[in-house]
């Protein structure tokens, strides 16, 4: 009826202790977790770090580097608060050992714990030998009629209690019985004085401060618990397994399913469906959806949007996230034409380029769009065909003067990435044909070069070049050689909000009836070492003195497939496209053959 | 949804993009039916503007035999309004798309002689989507599309066009000569 | 029948719309 409250302190530090742990512990491992694989990024990175990152921060206005700090440092004020919490929880859990350390009736009932093996003075992994030649020797020295007559009467008591003890303790070790009750009750006399009590201070409890406490608790479990547990429940609940709001992904479907062949799949129609997304709605509830319209386009037209700007940049942002959730609901709705307009859209946002058949030229910075577009005799519309002018003809054709601002032009037309297709073919892992119903996939070799590169065919490319090793681990798993390559680097795109560095997205469209069959893969390892090479097409006039194959990596792309090969014999058609997600120009579309055979 | 017995009309007050097209498929087709004289009508296509159509379009066959093109390409246009306009909605709809179908592959060689590459191509484009897949398509869009300097987008047709033919001759000319002038697009 | 029009009615309107793209 009673209860015996924790007036000597005994018992709250534990609980408290075991509390803080239990919150400590984890937030801490996973701080250090973070800490460490981000420096690891950070050091992948450091390995592809381009010219073309470095360019793009050059050419990002200060605006944007602005708007990127509010956003870091929103991000690392998260962190800082997290990092404070662990430091003063750490702190309070010092304080906690101390005070259980110095606590006199804490320490009372640790030493009345019997403990065998420190009476006897000896390890806890002690054979019966050692533990009787102990005792042994104890008993020699503390029996009773042993005892050196000088001893005072209360140091032979002293000495008489320790003799008793070293005694149970040998008994607790050897005897039957006495082992016993050592094991179930931790004392050789069997079950000593338990007390049961609450692990709290008195005053807490019994006095008017217990009506909070109860209050306390009641919030606890009545309000803030549930409170925070429906709103991470809605939270999941709302996004889809692509990262995006649930209601936008439905708007999305229902676009594509009352898609109708009369409608012109262009840039605009996609930007509208984005400007419905429940996500705009949610960060900018005062705004309406032609607002987040005429902001893309803002974007994409590289106009100052006022007042807005702030908000133009985090829809920007937002954006890819919702193209990417498009292009995903496209594909599963076998729609082709919609999810190539959903890349380009990205691309167009990336680069802040309209599409028009001169954006490969005109994604580079410092491009005099009059001049270029008014100007030229000759219809240039990629980059390979302006490398083929002479650098003074190039700033003549883009309308660039300034002889620095051309070379940083330049730099950046020769350092984006096209892909070259050397090999492309069906493979099932460890045969050299495909049999039906085996699971193939789509193995691509590719060279990743730059527009200023000349041309050599892919029969240049020797065999033992693409060839793979074929040990048990590529057997088992062919998808694991990809991890091999490095991560793409940070691309050139200082209109973007963020930093960014891409991906190519890989699709696979089956030749007989022009669909989609399956979604998009998307490849983010890639090695740009190549573009490094020294093969300028203005300069080199023979291939053969100055073309060295081995100083050129080869790229390896991998696409699953998801059926398993057809039944019958033949040949089937797919058509791959390839699609770079950053820039205009390097991408890649053709068809490739699955040949059945048995 | 209410429907007007005096009109005879369906309508939803805040019908989305979608619902309010197929109510309005719904009501022209009721519109036409009511307004059908013939009581009985059936899905057979009228005799009248078959004559009507085909008078019309031999016309401009005839124009082309002359060598009077732009006459000619001006006679099946009308041929194919006709069969448009008149051709009541509840007609065998089989019927209704080969006779556009006939009538527009004239009009995508016409439209290529006389150099209207634009307009052969959406033509082309319907025929492809109204489920005409022969290799004569695939030739003639990836023609229209060389002459336009889409040079990817012939790409795209003539292996796809390949896939469905592997043999045809012609096809695969197109694509050796396509890829040549794709190498000089790209420099 | 009426998808078939609306389809061919299309036409001058994707006309124009490529024709602008390209």
């Amino acid at each position: 009826q009673s209860y015996d409250y924790d007036e000597g302190s005994e018992t709250w530090p534990f609980f408290l202790l075991t509390v803080l742990c239990v919150i400590l512990v984890p937030l801490t491992v996973k701080q250090i977790w973070d800490m460490l694989s981000s420096s690891d990024a950070e050091t992948e990175a450091q390995e592809q770090k381009s010219q073309l990152g470095m360019l793009s921060e050059a050419y990002t206005a200060d605006e944007i580097h602005a708007f990127r700090a509010k956003y870091v440092s929103k991000k690392s004020k998260w962190a800082a608060k997290r990092n404070l919490f662990i430091i003063a929880g750490w702190t309070l859990v010092a304080y906690l050992v101390q005070h259980i350390g110095s606590n006199d009736a804490i320490r009372d009932a640790a030493t009345t714990l019997f403990d065998p093996y420190s009476l006897l003075n000896i390890s806890t992994s002690s054979t019966e030998r050692e533990i009787r030649s102990a005792y042994r020797k104890l008993s020699i020295k503390f029996h009773p009629d042993k005892l050196p007559k000088e001893l005072t009467a209360e140091e032979r008591t002293t000495m008489e209690e320790q003799y008793v003890m070293i005694t149970k303790a040998y008994k607790s070790l050897t005897e039957e019985i006495t082992r016993e009750n050592y094991l179930r009750y931790g004392h050789p006399d069997g079950p000593q004085a338990t007390s049961h009590g609450i692990a709290l201070p008195k005053f807490l409890v019994d006095s008017s401060v217990s009506s909070l406490v109860v209050l306390g608790y009641v919030g606890l479990l009545g309000f803030i618990l549930p409170f925070l547990v429906s709103r991470w429940w809605s939270k999941t609940q709302s996004m889809t397994k692509k990262g995006i709001h649930v209601k936008s992904a439905s708007y999305f479907s229902d676009r594509l399913f009352n898609f109708k062949p009369s409608q012109v799949v262009t840039m605009d129609l996609l930007i509208n469906w984005i400007s419905h997304a429940q996500e705009f709605k949610v960060m900018y509830p005062a705004l309406h959806q032609e607002t987040f319209e005429k902001l893309i386009h803002d974007h994409i037209n590289r106009e100052n949007s006022g007042d807005l700007q702030n908000e133009k940049f985090r829809i920007v942002a937002k954006s890819h996230v919702l193209l990417f959730g498009l292009l995903d609901i496209a594909t599963t709705f076998r729609n082709l034409e919609i999810s190539n307009m959903a890349i380009d859209t990205l691309k167009a946002i990336v680069q802040a380029t309209p599409l028009s058949p001169y954006s490969q030229i005109l994604q580079l910075p410092n491009v005099d769009a009059e001049r270029f577009i008014n100007g030229s005799v000759d219809d240039i519309r990629t980059l390979g065909k302006l490398f083929t002018y002479e650098d003074k003809k190039i700033s003549k054709i883009l309308g660039i003067d300034d002889e620095d601002k051309l070379q940083e032009t330049l730099t950046v037309a020769s350092n984006i990435p096209f892909l070259k297709l050397i090999r492309a073919e069906f493979k099932v892992p460890g045969e050299t044909i495909v049999t039906p119903q085996s699971t193939p996939h789509i193995s691509l070799k590719v060279l990743v070069r730059s527009a200023k590169h000349k041309f050599f065919g892919p029969t240049k490319i020797p065999d033992e070049m693409c060839r793979e090793k074929q040990d048990f681990d590529s057997l088992r798993d062919p998808f694991a050689s990809i991890q091999d390559q490095p991560k793409l680097p940070q691309s050139f795109a200082p209109f973007f909000p963020a930093k960014r560095s891409g991906c190519w997205c890989a699709l696979v469209v089956l030749q007989k009836d022009g669909k989609v069959i399956q979604t998009p893969m998307l490849v983010d390892r890639l090695s740009f070492t190549n573009l490094k090479n020294d093969l300028d097409k203005r300069t080199v006039s023979d291939l053969e003195k100055d073309f060295n194959p081995e100083d050129w990596c080869i790229g390896t792309i991998k696409i699953p497939y998801s059926q398993p090969a057809p039944e019958e014999k033949g040949d089937y058609f797919f058509r791959v496209i390839v699609k770079s997600t950053e820039y205009f120009g390097p991408d890649l579309d053709f068809t490739v053959t699955m040949s059945v055979r048995e | 949804l209410s429907y007007d017995p005096n009109s005879k009309l369906l309508q939803l007050s805040e019908a989305s993009e979608d619902v309010d097209m197929n109510l309005k498929q719904i009501n022209k087709l009721t519109q036409d039916l009511i307004a059908e004289s013939n009581p009985n009508f059936t899905p057979q296509p009228r005799d009248d503007s078959t004559a009507m159509i085909k008078k019309l379009f031999e016309t401009g066959l005839k124009q082309v035999q002359q060598q009077k093109l732009p006459e000619a390409l001006k006679s099946i246009n009308l041929a194919i309004e006709m069969s448009q306009r008149k051709r009541a909605t509840w007609e065998a709809f089989a019927v209704q798309l080969q006779e556009l179908q006939f009538m527009l592959k004239n009009r995508v060689d016409l439209s290529l002689i006389q150099g209207k590459f634009m307009d052969a191509l959406e033509d082309l484009e319907l025929l492809h989507n109204t489920g005409l897949n022969s290799s004569d398509v695939f030739i003639r869009k990836t023609d229209g599309l060389m002459k336009l300097k889409q040079y990817e987008q012939a790409q795209v047709e003539v292996e796809r066009g390949l896939s469905l033919d592997p043999s045809n001759a012609k096809l695969k000319a197109l694509h050796l000569e396509n890829s040549r002038r794709l190498a000089d697009y790209n420099g | 029948n009426q998808a078939l029009k609306r389809r061919f009615q299309a036409i001058l309107l994707r006309k124009d719309v490529f024709s602008k793209q390209w």
